[in-house]
Protein backbone atom coordinates (compact mmCIF):
# COMPACT_ATOMS: atom_id res chain seq x y z
CA UNK A 1 0.00 0.00 0.00
CA UNK A 2 1.42 3.55 -1.00
CA UNK A 3 2.54 5.43 1.41
CA UNK A 4 1.84 9.72 0.98
CA UNK A 5 3.95 11.86 2.72
CA UNK A 6 3.24 15.24 2.38
CA UNK A 7 5.36 18.49 2.72
CA UNK A 8 3.30 20.92 4.95
CA UNK A 9 4.10 24.61 6.06
CA UNK A 10 1.71 27.88 6.01
CA UNK A 11 4.64 29.32 6.58
CA UNK A 12 6.27 30.80 3.32
CA UNK A 13 9.76 29.50 2.71
CA UNK A 14 10.58 27.37 5.52
CA UNK A 15 11.99 24.46 3.05
CA UNK A 16 8.99 22.33 2.01
CA UNK A 17 10.14 22.04 -1.47
CA UNK A 18 13.97 21.64 -0.53
CA UNK A 19 12.91 18.97 1.80
CA UNK A 20 10.55 17.19 -0.53
CA UNK A 21 13.20 17.38 -3.22
CA UNK A 22 15.75 15.99 -1.14
CA UNK A 23 13.83 13.16 0.51
CA UNK A 24 12.14 12.34 -2.94
CA UNK A 25 15.65 11.82 -4.29
CA UNK A 26 16.62 9.60 -1.52
CA UNK A 27 13.73 7.05 -2.48
CA UNK A 28 14.31 7.39 -5.67
CA UNK A 29 17.60 5.54 -4.90
CA UNK A 30 16.40 3.48 -2.66
CA UNK A 31 14.65 1.78 -5.90
CA UNK A 32 11.51 3.05 -4.81
CA UNK A 33 9.22 4.62 -7.34
CA UNK A 34 7.99 7.78 -6.39
CA UNK A 35 5.19 9.55 -7.71
CA UNK A 36 5.04 13.24 -6.63
CA UNK A 37 2.04 15.78 -6.73
CA UNK A 38 2.93 19.90 -6.49
CA UNK A 39 0.16 21.54 -5.49
CA UNK A 40 1.33 25.22 -5.51
CA UNK A 41 -0.57 25.79 -8.91
CA UNK A 42 1.88 28.96 -9.94
CA UNK A 43 5.18 28.28 -8.26
CA UNK A 44 5.13 24.69 -9.20
CA UNK A 45 8.62 24.02 -7.81
CA UNK A 46 9.12 20.41 -7.10
CA UNK A 47 7.37 19.74 -10.62
CA UNK A 48 9.96 22.67 -12.09
CA UNK A 49 12.71 20.34 -10.23
CA UNK A 50 11.73 17.47 -12.23
CA UNK A 51 11.24 19.16 -15.35
CA UNK A 52 14.85 20.57 -14.93
CA UNK A 53 15.88 16.70 -13.80
CA UNK A 54 14.30 15.65 -17.17
CA UNK A 55 16.31 18.32 -19.30
CA UNK A 56 19.27 17.41 -18.28
CA UNK A 57 19.01 13.25 -18.60
CA UNK A 58 18.30 13.99 -22.00
CA UNK A 59 20.90 17.03 -22.91
CA UNK A 60 23.46 14.91 -20.39
CA UNK A 61 22.09 11.38 -21.71
CA UNK A 62 22.20 10.20 -18.21
CA UNK A 63 19.65 7.70 -16.88
CA UNK A 64 18.71 9.15 -13.07
CA UNK A 65 16.17 7.84 -11.52
CA UNK A 66 12.78 9.62 -12.24
CA UNK A 67 9.81 10.80 -10.05
CA UNK A 68 6.56 10.47 -11.72
CA UNK A 69 4.57 13.78 -12.13
CA UNK A 70 0.48 13.83 -11.01
CA UNK A 71 -1.03 16.73 -13.45
CA UNK A 72 -3.37 18.29 -11.10
CA UNK A 73 -3.40 21.36 -13.61
CA UNK A 74 -5.08 19.30 -16.26
CA UNK A 75 -8.20 19.40 -13.92
CA UNK A 76 -8.09 23.18 -13.05
CA UNK A 77 -11.23 24.85 -13.39
CA UNK A 78 -11.16 27.78 -11.45
CA UNK A 79 -14.41 29.19 -12.44
CA UNK A 80 -16.17 26.19 -10.94
CA UNK A 81 -15.86 25.84 -7.20
CA UNK A 82 -15.11 22.98 -5.95
CA UNK A 83 -12.49 21.22 -8.73
CA UNK A 84 -9.86 20.26 -6.66
CA UNK A 85 -11.03 17.84 -4.49
CA UNK A 86 -12.11 15.18 -7.40
CA UNK A 87 -9.34 15.94 -9.21
CA UNK A 88 -7.32 15.94 -6.04
CA UNK A 89 -8.32 12.27 -5.56
CA UNK A 90 -8.03 11.16 -9.12
CA UNK A 91 -4.40 12.39 -9.32
CA UNK A 92 -3.57 10.22 -5.57
CA UNK A 93 -5.67 7.47 -6.69
CA UNK A 94 -3.68 7.21 -9.60
CA UNK A 95 0.12 7.30 -8.49
CA UNK A 96 -0.99 5.02 -5.79
CA UNK A 97 -1.73 2.34 -8.34
CA UNK A 98 1.62 2.70 -9.56
CA UNK A 99 3.90 4.03 -7.02
CA UNK A 100 5.49 3.02 -3.59
CA UNK A 101 5.50 6.13 -2.27
CA UNK A 102 3.41 9.60 -3.13
CA UNK A 103 5.33 12.93 -2.10
CA UNK A 104 3.10 15.92 -1.61
CA UNK A 105 4.39 19.76 -1.83
CA UNK A 106 1.88 22.02 -0.44
CA UNK A 107 2.10 25.78 -1.28
CA UNK A 108 2.98 28.35 1.54
CA UNK A 109 -0.54 29.09 2.18
CA UNK A 110 -3.80 27.71 3.32
CA UNK A 111 -5.80 26.73 0.25
CA UNK A 112 -8.52 23.91 -0.43
CA UNK A 113 -5.28 21.70 -2.21
CA UNK A 114 -3.73 22.04 0.80
CA UNK A 115 -6.21 21.13 3.23
CA UNK A 116 -6.80 17.76 0.97
CA UNK A 117 -3.75 16.93 1.40
CA UNK A 118 -2.84 17.38 4.93
CA UNK A 119 -6.10 15.03 5.68
CA UNK A 120 -4.69 12.71 3.48
CA UNK A 121 -1.05 12.16 4.93
CA UNK A 122 0.33 9.57 6.28
CA UNK A 123 3.07 11.23 7.19
CA UNK A 124 2.80 14.98 7.42
CA UNK A 125 6.87 16.56 7.82
CA UNK A 126 7.13 20.17 8.28
CA UNK A 127 9.84 21.77 8.14
CA UNK A 128 11.03 24.76 10.31
CA UNK A 129 13.55 27.59 9.97
CA UNK A 130 14.98 28.08 13.46
CA UNK A 131 13.42 31.77 14.46
CA UNK A 132 10.29 32.98 16.25
CA UNK A 133 8.58 34.12 13.03
CA UNK A 134 8.44 31.17 12.06
CA UNK A 135 7.29 29.86 15.16
CA UNK A 136 4.73 31.92 15.50
CA UNK A 137 2.49 29.89 12.96
CA UNK A 138 2.64 26.75 15.55
CA UNK A 139 2.41 28.79 18.70
CA UNK A 140 2.23 31.98 20.30
CA UNK A 141 5.01 32.14 22.90
CA UNK A 142 5.67 34.41 25.95
CA UNK A 143 8.84 36.33 25.42
CA UNK A 144 9.64 36.99 29.14
CA UNK A 145 9.66 32.88 30.01
CA UNK A 146 9.60 31.21 26.85
CA UNK A 147 6.51 29.68 27.55
CA UNK A 148 4.17 28.36 25.02
CA UNK A 149 0.86 30.58 25.31
CA UNK A 150 -1.30 28.48 22.99
CA UNK A 151 -1.35 26.86 19.07
CA UNK A 152 -1.12 29.54 16.15
CA UNK A 153 -2.83 29.48 12.49
CA UNK A 154 -0.92 26.55 11.26
CA UNK A 155 -0.91 23.76 14.76
CA UNK A 156 -5.33 24.70 14.29
CA UNK A 157 -4.80 24.02 10.86
CA UNK A 158 -3.21 20.23 11.23
CA UNK A 159 -5.90 19.57 14.07
CA UNK A 160 -8.53 20.22 11.42
CA UNK A 161 -7.28 17.73 9.20
CA UNK A 162 -6.17 15.25 12.20
CA UNK A 163 -10.17 15.34 12.92
CA UNK A 164 -11.56 14.86 9.66
CA UNK A 165 -9.09 12.22 9.16
CA UNK A 166 -10.53 10.64 12.24
CA UNK A 167 -13.76 11.27 11.48
CA UNK A 168 -13.15 9.28 7.73
CA UNK A 169 -11.74 6.54 9.94
CA UNK A 170 -8.39 7.07 8.46
CA UNK A 171 -5.40 5.89 10.72
CA UNK A 172 -3.17 8.81 12.80
CA UNK A 173 -1.25 11.23 11.16
CA UNK A 174 2.69 10.94 11.60
CA UNK A 175 3.49 14.11 12.47
CA UNK A 176 7.41 15.45 12.12
CA UNK A 177 8.43 18.89 12.56
CA UNK A 178 12.10 18.87 10.77
CA UNK A 179 14.46 21.84 11.89
CA UNK A 180 15.75 23.62 8.49
CA UNK A 181 18.72 25.88 7.58
CA UNK A 182 20.13 25.26 10.86
CA UNK A 183 23.73 26.58 11.26
CA UNK A 184 26.51 25.97 12.90
CA UNK A 185 26.43 29.42 15.14
CA UNK A 186 23.41 30.51 17.08
CA UNK A 187 23.40 28.64 20.20
CA UNK A 188 21.66 30.41 22.27
CA UNK A 189 18.48 31.04 19.84
CA UNK A 190 18.87 27.55 18.69
CA UNK A 191 18.40 26.18 22.26
CA UNK A 192 15.79 28.73 22.99
CA UNK A 193 13.78 27.88 20.16
CA UNK A 194 14.28 23.95 21.30
CA UNK A 195 13.07 23.96 24.25
CA UNK A 196 9.81 26.04 22.99
CA UNK A 197 9.73 23.03 20.14
CA UNK A 198 9.85 20.19 22.72
CA UNK A 199 7.01 22.08 25.11
CA UNK A 200 4.98 22.39 21.71
CA UNK A 201 5.90 18.84 20.81
CA UNK A 202 3.80 16.95 24.09
CA UNK A 203 1.02 19.37 23.84
CA UNK A 204 -0.37 19.12 20.25
CA UNK A 205 1.36 15.78 19.43
CA UNK A 206 4.08 16.06 16.85
CA UNK A 207 8.03 14.36 17.21
CA UNK A 208 11.22 16.73 15.68
CA UNK A 209 13.76 15.53 13.68
CA UNK A 210 17.01 16.92 13.37
CA UNK A 211 16.46 18.20 10.03
CA UNK A 212 18.92 20.07 7.37
CA UNK A 213 21.98 22.88 8.09
CA UNK A 214 21.76 26.11 5.76
CA UNK A 215 24.06 24.63 3.13
CA UNK A 216 24.18 25.82 -0.61
CA UNK A 217 24.69 22.67 -2.09
CA UNK A 218 21.00 22.11 -1.01
CA UNK A 219 20.13 24.80 -3.65
CA UNK A 220 22.66 25.29 -6.02
CA UNK A 221 21.76 22.22 -8.36
CA UNK A 222 18.25 22.86 -8.68
CA UNK A 223 18.58 24.14 -12.25
CA UNK A 224 20.03 21.28 -13.14
CA UNK A 225 17.12 18.97 -11.34
CA UNK A 226 19.78 17.33 -9.14
CA UNK A 227 20.71 16.92 -5.76
CA UNK A 228 23.71 15.69 -4.06
CA UNK A 229 22.57 12.55 -3.90
CA UNK A 230 23.08 12.36 -7.57
CA UNK A 231 26.76 12.07 -7.39
CA UNK A 232 27.60 8.84 -8.65
CA UNK A 233 25.69 9.25 -11.72
CA UNK A 234 26.97 12.34 -12.91
CA UNK A 235 30.51 14.07 -12.78
CA UNK A 236 29.35 17.81 -12.25
CA UNK A 237 28.38 17.39 -8.45
CA UNK A 238 31.24 17.83 -6.35
CA UNK A 239 32.63 15.52 -3.76
CA UNK A 240 34.12 17.87 -1.07
CA UNK A 241 33.91 16.75 3.10
CA UNK A 242 30.96 18.79 3.57
CA UNK A 243 28.58 17.29 0.75
CA UNK A 244 29.47 13.59 2.95
CA UNK A 245 28.07 15.42 6.00
CA UNK A 246 25.51 17.15 3.94
CA UNK A 247 24.35 13.89 2.47
CA UNK A 248 24.41 12.15 5.84
CA UNK A 249 21.79 14.90 7.01
CA UNK A 250 19.19 14.01 4.60
CA UNK A 251 19.75 10.29 5.04
CA UNK A 252 19.46 10.76 8.64
CA UNK A 253 15.92 12.80 7.84
CA UNK A 254 14.67 9.95 5.82
CA UNK A 255 15.61 7.39 8.49
CA UNK A 256 13.84 9.45 11.25
CA UNK A 257 10.36 9.30 8.85
CA UNK A 258 10.36 5.81 10.24
CA UNK A 259 9.14 4.61 6.92
CA UNK A 260 7.92 0.52 6.70
CA UNK A 261 10.15 -1.56 5.01
CA UNK A 262 12.31 1.02 3.93
CA UNK A 263 16.18 0.09 2.74
CA UNK A 264 18.91 2.74 1.94
CA UNK B 1 2.98 63.43 0.51
CA UNK B 2 2.96 60.55 1.79
CA UNK B 3 5.40 58.04 0.23
CA UNK B 4 4.19 54.07 0.25
CA UNK B 5 7.05 51.59 0.33
CA UNK B 6 5.56 48.19 -0.52
CA UNK B 7 7.35 44.77 0.26
CA UNK B 8 6.44 42.40 -2.02
CA UNK B 9 7.66 38.82 -3.71
CA UNK B 10 5.24 35.97 -4.28
CA UNK B 11 7.74 33.63 -2.80
CA UNK B 12 7.50 32.47 0.45
CA UNK B 13 10.01 33.66 2.80
CA UNK B 14 12.38 35.97 1.15
CA UNK B 15 12.20 38.44 3.50
CA UNK B 16 9.39 40.56 3.30
CA UNK B 17 8.12 40.78 7.00
CA UNK B 18 11.72 40.68 8.23
CA UNK B 19 12.52 43.63 5.46
CA UNK B 20 9.73 45.98 6.31
CA UNK B 21 10.63 46.01 10.34
CA UNK B 22 13.63 46.76 9.60
CA UNK B 23 13.22 49.68 7.18
CA UNK B 24 10.11 50.54 9.27
CA UNK B 25 12.34 50.78 12.32
CA UNK B 26 14.78 52.89 10.61
CA UNK B 27 12.17 55.65 9.35
CA UNK B 28 11.23 55.76 13.02
CA UNK B 29 14.00 56.39 14.72
CA UNK B 30 15.03 59.15 11.90
CA UNK B 31 11.91 60.56 13.93
CA UNK B 32 9.40 60.28 10.63
CA UNK B 33 5.52 59.16 11.14
CA UNK B 34 5.33 54.99 9.71
CA UNK B 35 1.86 53.59 8.85
CA UNK B 36 1.85 50.07 8.20
CA UNK B 37 -0.32 47.77 6.56
CA UNK B 38 -0.28 43.84 6.90
CA UNK B 39 -1.57 42.53 4.14
CA UNK B 40 -1.28 38.64 5.15
CA UNK B 41 -4.52 38.12 6.71
CA UNK B 42 -3.82 34.86 8.09
CA UNK B 43 0.35 35.20 9.13
CA UNK B 44 -0.09 39.10 10.14
CA UNK B 45 3.81 38.99 11.15
CA UNK B 46 4.34 42.96 10.80
CA UNK B 47 1.36 43.59 12.90
CA UNK B 48 2.12 40.78 15.69
CA UNK B 49 5.94 42.79 15.65
CA UNK B 50 3.94 45.74 16.78
CA UNK B 51 1.91 44.53 18.78
CA UNK B 52 4.74 42.38 20.39
CA UNK B 53 5.99 46.09 20.36
CA UNK B 54 3.54 47.63 22.29
CA UNK B 55 3.52 44.98 25.19
CA UNK B 56 7.04 45.06 25.55
CA UNK B 57 6.81 49.27 25.75
CA UNK B 58 4.22 48.94 28.44
CA UNK B 59 5.86 45.85 30.80
CA UNK B 60 9.11 47.28 30.88
CA UNK B 61 7.65 51.36 31.02
CA UNK B 62 9.72 52.28 27.57
CA UNK B 63 9.00 55.03 25.13
CA UNK B 64 9.30 53.08 21.68
CA UNK B 65 8.92 54.97 18.56
CA UNK B 66 5.62 53.25 17.37
CA UNK B 67 4.00 52.98 14.33
CA UNK B 68 0.33 53.26 13.29
CA UNK B 69 -1.22 50.25 12.23
CA UNK B 70 -3.85 49.97 9.90
CA UNK B 71 -6.99 47.82 10.39
CA UNK B 72 -7.95 45.64 7.07
CA UNK B 73 -9.77 43.04 8.74
CA UNK B 74 -12.07 45.42 9.98
CA UNK B 75 -13.56 46.01 7.06
CA UNK B 76 -13.03 41.95 5.97
CA UNK B 77 -16.27 40.42 4.40
CA UNK B 78 -15.33 37.20 2.64
CA UNK B 79 -18.65 36.80 1.57
CA UNK B 80 -18.83 39.73 -0.13
CA UNK B 81 -16.46 39.41 -3.11
CA UNK B 82 -14.52 42.61 -3.97
CA UNK B 83 -14.61 43.35 -0.50
CA UNK B 84 -10.63 44.33 -0.66
CA UNK B 85 -10.71 47.56 -2.72
CA UNK B 86 -12.90 49.61 -0.74
CA UNK B 87 -10.83 48.19 2.27
CA UNK B 88 -7.44 48.92 0.84
CA UNK B 89 -8.28 52.45 -0.24
CA UNK B 90 -9.99 53.52 2.78
CA UNK B 91 -7.16 52.13 5.32
CA UNK B 92 -4.41 53.66 2.95
CA UNK B 93 -5.97 56.74 2.71
CA UNK B 94 -6.65 57.29 6.55
CA UNK B 95 -2.55 56.51 6.86
CA UNK B 96 -1.54 58.42 4.30
CA UNK B 97 -3.05 61.64 5.86
CA UNK B 98 -1.67 60.91 8.86
CA UNK B 99 2.22 59.20 8.22
CA UNK B 100 5.49 60.23 6.38
CA UNK B 101 5.81 56.68 5.04
CA UNK B 102 3.14 54.05 4.57
CA UNK B 103 4.85 50.35 4.74
CA UNK B 104 2.71 47.40 3.47
CA UNK B 105 4.23 44.12 3.89
CA UNK B 106 2.51 41.60 1.15
CA UNK B 107 1.82 37.79 1.96
CA UNK B 108 3.73 35.37 -0.29
CA UNK B 109 1.08 34.74 -2.01
CA UNK B 110 -1.24 36.28 -5.33
CA UNK B 111 -3.97 37.89 -3.81
CA UNK B 112 -6.29 41.00 -4.53
CA UNK B 113 -4.97 42.90 -1.65
CA UNK B 114 -1.23 41.80 -2.89
CA UNK B 115 -2.32 42.97 -6.46
CA UNK B 116 -3.95 46.48 -5.41
CA UNK B 117 -0.49 47.25 -2.94
CA UNK B 118 1.72 46.68 -5.81
CA UNK B 119 -0.09 48.84 -8.40
CA UNK B 120 -0.35 52.10 -5.59
CA UNK B 121 3.43 51.26 -4.75
CA UNK B 122 5.80 54.59 -5.04
CA UNK B 123 9.01 52.11 -4.28
CA UNK B 124 8.38 48.60 -4.65
CA UNK B 125 10.86 46.34 -2.16
CA UNK B 126 11.70 42.74 -3.12
CA UNK B 127 13.88 40.81 -1.20
CA UNK B 128 15.25 38.00 -2.80
CA UNK B 129 17.54 34.92 -1.20
CA UNK B 130 20.33 33.71 -2.95
CA UNK B 131 18.92 30.80 -4.45
CA UNK B 132 17.66 29.89 -7.79
CA UNK B 133 14.27 28.60 -6.24
CA UNK B 134 13.76 31.79 -5.50
CA UNK B 135 15.12 33.26 -8.63
CA UNK B 136 12.49 30.85 -10.94
CA UNK B 137 9.58 33.24 -9.37
CA UNK B 138 11.07 36.40 -11.11
CA UNK B 139 12.64 34.69 -14.63
CA UNK B 140 13.56 31.01 -15.87
CA UNK B 141 17.47 30.65 -16.45
CA UNK B 142 19.14 28.21 -18.74
CA UNK B 143 20.94 25.87 -16.57
CA UNK B 144 23.97 25.51 -18.96
CA UNK B 145 24.60 29.10 -19.74
CA UNK B 146 23.32 31.01 -16.69
CA UNK B 147 21.04 33.30 -19.43
CA UNK B 148 18.02 34.41 -18.66
CA UNK B 149 15.28 32.66 -20.64
CA UNK B 150 11.89 35.03 -19.98
CA UNK B 151 10.16 36.55 -17.15
CA UNK B 152 8.37 34.64 -15.14
CA UNK B 153 5.02 34.96 -12.80
CA UNK B 154 6.31 37.12 -10.07
CA UNK B 155 7.56 39.57 -12.99
CA UNK B 156 4.86 39.30 -14.94
CA UNK B 157 2.66 40.12 -11.73
CA UNK B 158 4.53 43.23 -11.29
CA UNK B 159 4.48 44.33 -15.02
CA UNK B 160 0.53 43.68 -14.69
CA UNK B 161 0.56 46.52 -11.56
CA UNK B 162 3.12 48.78 -13.40
CA UNK B 163 0.32 48.98 -16.54
CA UNK B 164 -2.02 49.51 -14.14
CA UNK B 165 -0.74 52.12 -12.55
CA UNK B 166 0.05 53.95 -15.60
CA UNK B 167 -3.51 53.45 -17.04
CA UNK B 168 -4.74 55.17 -13.83
CA UNK B 169 -1.79 58.21 -14.72
CA UNK B 170 0.64 56.91 -11.42
CA UNK B 171 4.54 57.41 -11.60
CA UNK B 172 6.42 55.02 -12.32
CA UNK B 173 7.09 52.76 -9.43
CA UNK B 174 10.34 52.64 -8.17
CA UNK B 175 11.40 48.72 -8.36
CA UNK B 176 13.97 47.13 -5.81
CA UNK B 177 15.66 43.97 -5.79
CA UNK B 178 17.51 43.42 -2.57
CA UNK B 179 19.40 40.15 -1.62
CA UNK B 180 18.68 38.92 1.86
CA UNK B 181 20.28 36.25 4.19
CA UNK B 182 23.34 36.34 2.31
CA UNK B 183 26.25 34.52 3.76
CA UNK B 184 30.21 34.95 3.11
CA UNK B 185 30.46 32.10 1.85
CA UNK B 186 29.24 30.48 -1.37
CA UNK B 187 30.83 32.99 -3.43
CA UNK B 188 30.08 30.65 -6.66
CA UNK B 189 26.56 30.68 -6.44
CA UNK B 190 26.45 34.14 -5.20
CA UNK B 191 28.47 35.55 -8.45
CA UNK B 192 26.42 33.41 -10.62
CA UNK B 193 23.03 34.59 -9.15
CA UNK B 194 24.57 38.28 -9.45
CA UNK B 195 25.05 37.89 -12.72
CA UNK B 196 21.72 36.67 -13.98
CA UNK B 197 20.07 39.30 -11.16
CA UNK B 198 22.24 42.08 -13.11
CA UNK B 199 20.65 40.49 -16.69
CA UNK B 200 17.24 40.47 -15.96
CA UNK B 201 17.24 43.89 -14.17
CA UNK B 202 18.47 45.94 -17.33
CA UNK B 203 15.61 43.52 -19.54
CA UNK B 204 12.85 44.39 -16.96
CA UNK B 205 13.66 47.45 -15.24
CA UNK B 206 14.39 46.84 -11.34
CA UNK B 207 17.48 48.02 -9.67
CA UNK B 208 19.26 46.10 -6.95
CA UNK B 209 20.49 46.38 -3.22
CA UNK B 210 23.27 44.46 -1.53
CA UNK B 211 20.65 43.44 0.97
CA UNK B 212 20.60 42.08 4.23
CA UNK B 213 23.26 39.22 5.38
CA UNK B 214 21.54 36.33 7.45
CA UNK B 215 22.25 37.69 10.99
CA UNK B 216 20.41 35.69 13.87
CA UNK B 217 19.88 39.52 15.55
CA UNK B 218 17.46 40.05 12.43
CA UNK B 219 15.01 37.33 13.78
CA UNK B 220 16.21 36.81 17.55
CA UNK B 221 14.33 40.16 18.94
CA UNK B 222 10.93 39.42 17.11
CA UNK B 223 8.99 38.28 20.13
CA UNK B 224 9.94 41.51 21.66
CA UNK B 225 8.50 43.42 18.79
CA UNK B 226 12.72 45.35 18.88
CA UNK B 227 15.43 45.59 16.25
CA UNK B 228 18.92 46.36 16.98
CA UNK B 229 18.27 49.81 16.33
CA UNK B 230 15.91 50.23 19.34
CA UNK B 231 19.78 49.48 21.36
CA UNK B 232 20.30 52.89 22.48
CA UNK B 233 16.86 52.81 24.32
CA UNK B 234 16.67 49.13 25.25
CA UNK B 235 19.53 47.75 27.17
CA UNK B 236 18.75 44.00 26.58
CA UNK B 237 19.72 44.49 22.91
CA UNK B 238 23.79 43.11 23.19
CA UNK B 239 26.08 45.99 21.70
CA UNK B 240 28.41 43.48 19.65
CA UNK B 241 30.81 44.43 16.66
CA UNK B 242 28.60 41.93 14.71
CA UNK B 243 25.67 44.41 15.62
CA UNK B 244 27.55 47.46 14.39
CA UNK B 245 27.43 45.80 10.79
CA UNK B 246 24.54 44.92 11.28
CA UNK B 247 22.88 48.49 11.83
CA UNK B 248 25.18 49.41 9.04
CA UNK B 249 23.43 47.24 6.57
CA UNK B 250 19.93 48.29 7.49
CA UNK B 251 21.23 51.76 7.04
CA UNK B 252 22.94 51.10 3.57
CA UNK B 253 19.76 49.41 2.18
CA UNK B 254 17.49 52.54 3.64
CA UNK B 255 19.59 54.82 1.73
CA UNK B 256 19.38 52.40 -1.73
CA UNK B 257 15.70 53.27 -1.38
CA UNK B 258 16.83 57.03 -2.34
CA UNK B 259 13.60 58.63 -0.42
CA UNK B 260 13.35 62.02 -0.73
CA UNK B 261 13.70 64.54 2.54
CA UNK B 262 14.90 61.44 4.93
CA UNK B 263 17.68 62.39 7.35
CA UNK B 264 18.68 59.10 8.78
N1 LIG C 1 18.54 23.34 4.02
C1 LIG C 1 18.67 24.36 3.16
N2 LIG C 1 19.88 24.80 2.81
C2 LIG C 1 20.04 25.84 1.95
N3 LIG C 1 19.04 26.52 1.39
C3 LIG C 1 17.79 26.11 1.68
C4 LIG C 1 17.53 25.02 2.57
N4 LIG C 1 16.18 24.86 2.67
C5 LIG C 1 15.64 25.81 1.91
N5 LIG C 1 16.60 26.57 1.30
C6 LIG C 1 16.36 27.74 0.44
O1 LIG C 1 15.44 28.56 1.16
C7 LIG C 1 14.44 29.09 0.29
C8 LIG C 1 13.07 28.57 0.72
O2 LIG C 1 13.02 27.16 0.55
P1 LIG C 1 11.78 26.43 -0.19
O3 LIG C 1 11.41 27.17 -1.43
O4 LIG C 1 12.13 25.00 -0.31
O5 LIG C 1 10.65 26.64 0.90
P2 LIG C 1 9.09 26.40 0.74
O6 LIG C 1 8.58 26.13 2.12
O7 LIG C 1 8.82 25.36 -0.30
O8 LIG C 1 8.58 27.82 0.23
P3 LIG C 1 7.11 28.21 -0.34
O9 LIG C 1 6.27 28.48 0.87
O10 LIG C 1 7.36 29.42 -1.17
O11 LIG C 1 6.63 27.01 -1.14
C9 LIG C 1 14.82 28.65 -1.12
O12 LIG C 1 15.57 29.70 -1.69
C10 LIG C 1 15.70 27.42 -0.89
O13 LIG C 1 16.64 27.25 -1.92
N1 LIG D 1 18.34 38.83 6.93
C1 LIG D 1 17.89 37.84 7.69
N2 LIG D 1 18.66 37.30 8.65
C2 LIG D 1 18.21 36.28 9.42
N3 LIG D 1 17.01 35.70 9.30
C3 LIG D 1 16.19 36.20 8.36
C4 LIG D 1 16.57 37.29 7.51
N4 LIG D 1 15.54 37.55 6.68
C5 LIG D 1 14.57 36.67 6.97
N5 LIG D 1 14.95 35.85 7.99
C6 LIG D 1 14.17 34.72 8.53
O1 LIG D 1 13.76 33.97 7.39
C7 LIG D 1 12.40 33.56 7.53
C8 LIG D 1 11.56 34.19 6.42
O2 LIG D 1 11.54 35.59 6.56
P1 LIG D 1 10.18 36.42 6.50
O3 LIG D 1 9.11 35.77 7.28
O4 LIG D 1 10.51 37.85 6.83
O5 LIG D 1 9.85 36.29 4.94
P2 LIG D 1 8.50 36.67 4.21
O6 LIG D 1 8.88 36.94 2.79
O7 LIG D 1 7.77 37.76 4.94
O8 LIG D 1 7.67 35.31 4.30
P3 LIG D 1 6.11 35.07 3.93
O9 LIG D 1 6.08 34.83 2.46
O10 LIG D 1 5.75 33.85 4.72
O11 LIG D 1 5.38 36.31 4.34
C9 LIG D 1 11.96 33.99 8.93
O12 LIG D 1 12.16 32.89 9.80
C10 LIG D 1 12.91 35.14 9.25
O13 LIG D 1 13.12 35.27 10.64
MG1 LIG E 1 7.63 25.47 -2.01
MG1 LIG F 1 5.81 37.79 5.67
Amino acid sequence: MSRILVFGNEKGGAGKSTMAMHVTSALLHSGASVGIMDLDMRQISLKRFFENREAFAASHKVDLPMARIGEIAAFEDITSPGWEKPAFESVLTGLQAQCDYVVVDCPGALTPLSALAHAAADTLITPLNDSYIDFDLLARVDPETNAVKGPSIYSEMVWDARKNRALAGGKPIDWIVARNRLSSLNMHNKRKLGDALTDLSKRIGFRFAAGLSDRVVFRELFPQGLTLLDHKLVSEIPTKMSNVAARQEVRDLVLELKLPDLEL
